[in-house]
């Protein structure tokens, strides 16, 4: 099973077109293996991209750089994940 | 013990197994009222289940509802099913859905993607396409909306296989949707397809692989804004409504665009809570308010769909 221990998901609101256009162009970095839960549409418009947690510092950085707003959504994807899965074993029993 | 829907415990996510044995106790509840067709198998072989929700004469016309279509979402295949129980237990209850079902048919599917929805459980929850393989890629699945023959191949689609919104390599090449995409067909009197979603809180009704407005614009616009209203009502959660390109972005090969192109006027993506606190994994204490509040917004669109034939 996958798991997804200090994966977090950022979302991020682009001010305007050139911004825009680096989002998309960090999404499609495979190395970086970041899945946007919600795409890049418009300024002003948020995107919520996970990040998995060996890429964090090297995405926050480039956001940082490009002063491109961001605020961290789930601070921990597996946590919730966890805490998914006990509340589904919790009734079962 | 003996099985039955009143132990079903909707306040919670379940499996695949869990949720087709509950079917199997809807419709034995129901006996005259819900029965279970198999319309396909899907990649790996998994039976592609609907509910049928009719009270007799033949080839009615019909409202079809899916969830699940993108695995991950689990909150569409919970509602899926409190819906189908709240379809059953209120019809002779609630006058509108008796209404609705003594002169048309209901069809849902609540596991549109049983492949993506087996390995969300079983190896990667955050999986959102089909499992289907990809001649020439190590990336598997294609996403099931994004597959449709309605814009197919655009930009709001990908050509790369390892993309969350790859289109797969021609129109309906994913079982799950040319199973769907038939049965629409051969049934030929559905007046309205309901395909949820999550997430965003959003309403949408075609295009989203054209910024043409669609002929009933107008129409579709103003039913939106009643069920989103309607909506709001019960929890205070706010909607946005409108066409998909306006109101998100380009989006190319999508079902609910398929649908109206054949014909199908009442056609509409719902995209459930929740914006910005946990995306697609929302818990599961909030099922029900999620739920509960949806039903007010499709019952807006099944008696609009009753008032209008056409």
């Amino acid at each position: 099973e996958q798991l997804f221990v200090g994966d977090q998901v950022l979302r991020i609101v682009a001010s305007n077109k050139e911004q825009l256009t680096l989002l998309r162009v960090l999404g499609e970095q495979e190395e970086l293996q970041v899945d946007f839960w919600h795409h890049p549409t418009s300024p002003g418009h948020p995107a919520d991209l996970r990040v998995p947690f060996s890429s964090l510092q090297a995405v926050k950085l480039f956001l940082e750089s490009n002063r491109i707003p961001y605020r961290i959504m789930i601070k921990d994807v597996q946590e919730l994940l966890d805490e998914e899965k006990k509340n589904m074993t919790k009734p079962r029993r | 013990t003996e099985r039955s829907t009143s132990t079903f415990d909707f306040a919670s996510y379940h499996t695949m197994e869990e949720i087709y044995n509950w079917m199997d106790t809807l419709v034995q509840d129901h006996p005259s009222l819900v029965s279970k067709l198999q319309i396909g198998q899907s990649y790996e072989n998994r039976p592609l289940y609907v509910l049928k929700f009719s009270t007799g004469g033949s080839n009615r016309p019909a409202i079809w509802l899916d969830t699940g279509i993108h695995s991950r979402e689990w909150i569409t295949q919970a509602t899926g099913v409190w819906t189908a129980n709240k379809i059953a237990e209120e019809y002779g209850q609630d006058p509108s859905v008796t209404a609705i079902l003594d002169t048309m048919d209901i069809f849902l599917e609540i596991i549109a993607n049983p492949d993506g929805f087996a390995f969300t459980h079983s190896s990667n929850r955050l999986w959102r396409k089909t499992r289907s393989l990809n001649a020439g890629s190590r990336c598997v699945g294609v996403d099931p909306n994004r597959n449709w023959d309605a814009g197919f191949g655009g930009s709001g689609s990908s050509s790369n296989p390892c993309s969350e919104i790859y289109r797969g390599p021609h129109p309906h090449s994913e079982r799950e949707v040319k199973a769907i995409v038939d049965f629409i067909l051969s049934h030929g009197n559905v007046k309205s397809a309901i395909s949820i979603h999550s997430y965003s809180q959003m309403l949408l009704f075609p295009y989203g692989y054209k910024t043409t407005p669609a002929a009933h614009h107008q129409e579709l616009n103003e039913l939106a804004k009643k069920a989103v209203s309607d909506l709001a009502a019960v929890y205070g959660t706010k909607y946005t409504y409108g066409s998909v390109v306006d109101t998100i972005y380009p989006a190319d090969g999508t079902a609910t665009d398929w649908a109206y192109d054949q014909g199908v006027k009442y056609s509409f993506t719902m995209e459930l809570r929740d914006t910005g606190r946990y995306g697609f994994l929302l818990p599961s204490n909030q099922i029900l308010p999620t739920a509960t509040e949806t039903w007010p917004a499709l019952l807006d669109i099944m008696v609009h769909v009753l008032e209008h034939p056409y």
